[in-house]
């Protein structure tokens, strides 16, 4: 995971974090 | 406005600038992406448009489109799709402290959508300066603005097609400081000056 750039990992941990709240409140 | 209140360029006032661009919008965005630009002061380096955020914030019908959801290929694509988002979400939790916003596995096991997987994949992609719609919207310093299906799958850039290709319908691309912000929607919505004013607002700002 360190290969893959600061931008994308916190966008990606944002997306997956959203995901579960659009799941849970679906 | 946002724009006054975050002078700085960082990963959390892009983060805000992309939600306040769709949340506040009347048409119904699924996703907005900055490309961020490598471009320096040297003009004899070429650019190339990297991933800098994005925000998804989903389809409004999503539920309209799930025609073909008993389909062999469409239980083998979400079979493949469920175990790279497992995969992705163990390495983010992995690396997070314990308890700080793991994603159970409910969140893994619900359908991947055709437009989460492809916000996800654009998470690869970069484009040299001229190349797919973000980078000709920055070669050509004017905003792009692709709506319906037809127009997607006839264009001559691999992002619109594959675009099209997982049900999208418009897919805008607008050149900005140091970037381009991409809205994509599965609705058709049709260009508005609106949409370009706020962009300039939002996202000319300077690293």
């Amino acid at each position: 995971l360190s290969a893959v750039p600061q931008a994308r990992r916190a966008s990606l941990a944002r997306f997956l974090e959203r995901r579960k709240e659009r799941v849970v409140s679906a | 406005g946002v724009g006054e209140t975050m002078p700085f360029f960082n990963q959390e006032s892009l983060q805000q600038r992309l939600q306040a661009l769709i949340d506040g919008a009347r048409e119904s965005w699924a996703y907005a992406i900055f490309w961020q630009s490598s471009s320096t002061s040297d003009f004899a380096t070429p650019s190339v448009l990297g991933w800098g955020d994005g925000y998804y914030k989903g389809e409004e019908n999503k539920n309209k489109r799930r025609a073909s959801s008993s389909s062999a290929n469409f239980v083998a694509e979400q079979e493949h799709r469920k175990k790279v988002l497992r995969e992705l979400n163990s390495l983010i939790s992995g690396v997070q402290a314990a308890g700080a916003g793991s994603v159970g596995d409910d969140a893994v096991d619900e359908e991947v959508t055709d437009t989460e997987w492809f916000f996800l994949i654009s998470m690869t992609q970069s484009f040299a300066n001229g190349n797919g719609l973000p980078g000709l919207a920055m070669y050509s310093s004017s905003p792009i603005w692709v709506t319906g299906t037809e127009k997607l799958a006839g264009s001559q850039c691999e992002r619109a097609r594959q675009a099209q290709g997982f049900g999208l319908q418009t897919i805008v691309c607008i050149p900005s400081a140091n970037g381009v912000v991409e809205l994509g929607s599965t609705e058709l919505i049709f260009e508005s000056s609106d949409l370009m004013n706020k962009v300039k607002y939002l996202f000319n700002f300077n690293i």
